[in-house]
């Protein structure tokens, strides 16, 4: 079960508030999986006590409710992160980057199936850059805007960003893997290399459109069998 | 034939931040405690999160779990809310050990005594710590409530409101208080997830002023979230 609870000082309408945290939440929360598996009791709050000061934000004043909504968005985002690295056996942290669909709502659908697919998942912990996977998972798809047209896509496992934007200095290039539908000579020690990071990131370009999508998500182990035949009701 | 080890996880140590008191927004007192619902005697698993503002300055939003067996504290929440429109909602009642899921019309009312009774205590800790009663809102149902945990079993519901009663003499707003409140929210989770910032607005009359956001989360398994505003309209009571 995701439960969060958030807190703030700002002064905010309800309206101004709920509307922030449905911004928030479709780019944080509803955005992340371990499992695939949707809880009965999955909730997040947000309150605001406006003990800060008096001036109180609303929809109306459109650029101090975006930097609001912007700060709930980082704090939600990074929240929903931990719980993907606090995933039961996780040993990797996987973003999928989905970018290139003609909509958001494609290129988030394309994010969450290759992120619940238990193929890619059981690669992501075997440290194999299965990019065969990927593509069975999203060509499985019939519900986008736009048919996927698989001699558009390409596919890369790059290292994981810092917070800046970077990627480490001593962490390994960039690994295209599909370019146009056209694969591309593999370096086994370059993808040996890449996978064995905890940070993994799979970028997606569907070379349909402008609309890109995030998702984080978490490799499939032993250890997820071994906790969850374990629990008992 | 396997062709690698079991790999342990990866340290998570890291992932804990030292927060300072600067950090956390205004206007909030916390509690988190244990009172039996774990097993682990030092397993918080009862948290209070409450405002000590007046009723018309706070604000309330939520988003819930869109599962057709939608649990008693998220159906009970979402009609909190939406009851006060998103304004005067008190605080937050959580326990983890058991998610009161699936536990029928006794589940309904145990969420129920869990917000009323958290309401009882929330408006009387609000008056005593506060020179001015809270806006005069001593309306009990301004409480929302979570519940986490194995799921068609049924709340320990004495054990949990006896230990309402007994938060206000816990509550505080360190960042220990913090850290015990993001412990009461965890099940199977390896780490507290609790994080703070400051950031800046930039309001109409153009004046930039500084807030700040402290948020914590929980969850380890079955995740994969698709929140909405509203609950769905069948319960899983009549399934």
């Amino acid at each position: 079960t995701l439960l969060s609870a958030i807190m703030t000082d700002v002064h905010v309408a309800p309206k101004a508030l709920q509307s922030a945290l449905n911004y928030a939440c479709a780019r944080s929360f509803n955005a992340i999986s371990v499992d695939g598996d949707m809880s009965t009791n999955d909730t997040v709050v947000v309150l605001a006590s406006g003990a800060a000061d008096a001036l109180e934000i609303d929809e109306k004043d459109n650029e101090s409710f975006i930097q609001f909504r912007d700060a709930l968005t980082d704090v939600a985002k990074e929240l929903a992160q931990l719980v993907v690295r606090d995933g039961e056996g996780a040993t990797k942290f996987v973003t999928v980057t989905v970018k290139g669909t003609k909509t958001y709502d494609d290129a988030h659908t394309i994010a969450s199936r290759i992120s619940t697919s238990a193929l890619v998942k059981t690669a992501l912990y075997g440290e194999d850059a299965n990019w065969g996977r990927i593509l069975a998972s999203l060509g499985s798809l019939q519900e986008l805007s736009a048919p996927i047209d698989p001699s558009r896509v390409s596919v890369s496992f790059i290292p994981a960003q810092q917070q800046n934007g970077t990627a480490p200095s001593d962490s390994p290039k960039p690994l295209l893997l599909l370019h146009n539908g056209e694969p591309q000579p593999l370096d086994e020690a370059h993808a040996s290399s890449l996978l064995s990071q905890t940070d993994i990131e799979i970028l997606l370009d569907i070379g349909l459109g402008e609309e890109s999508a995030q998702y984080w998500t978490c490799d499939f182990s032993y250890e997820y069998v071994r906790i969850n035949g374990d629990y008992r009701s | 034939n396997l062709t690698f080890e079991m790999r342990p996880p990866p340290p998570k140590a890291h992932l804990h931040k030292t927060l300072p008191d600067s950090a956390f927004p205004k206007g909030f007192l916390l509690s988190g405690t244990h009172v039996g619902i774990k097993k682990s005697k030092s397993a918080e698993d009862l948290g209070l999160i409450l405002t000590t503002s007046p009723a018309e300055r706070t604000s309330a939003a939520a988003v819930f779990t869109q599962n057709s067996f939608a649990a008693a504290p998220v159906r009970v929440s979402a009609n909190v809310l939406a009851a006060r429109s998103g304004r005067g909602v008190r605080g937050v009642v959580v326990n983890s050990g058991c998610a009161n899921a699936v536990t029928g019309q006794k589940g309904e009312e145990d969420a129920w005594a869990m917000v009323r009774a958290a309401g009882e205590v929330g408006n009387a800790a609000v008056a005593s710590t506060t020179s001015s009663s809270p806006a005069g809102d001593n309306d009990e149902a301004n409480m929302l409530v979570m519940s986490t945990g194995v799921i068609g079993v049924r709340l320990p519901i004495d054990k949990i409101l006896s230990g309402i009663q007994a938060l206000p003499s816990s509550l505080g707003s360190s960042p220990a208080h913090w850290d015990s409140v993001a412990r009461a929210f965890l099940t199977t989770d390896t780490f507290p997830k609790l994080r703070a910032r400051t950031f800046a607005v930039t309001h109409a009359d153009g004046t930039q002023r500084e807030y700040r956001l402290a948020g914590m989360s929980k969850g380890a398994g079955m995740i994969h979230p698709r929140m909405g505003a509203s609950v769905p309209t069948a319960t899983g009571l009549h399934a």
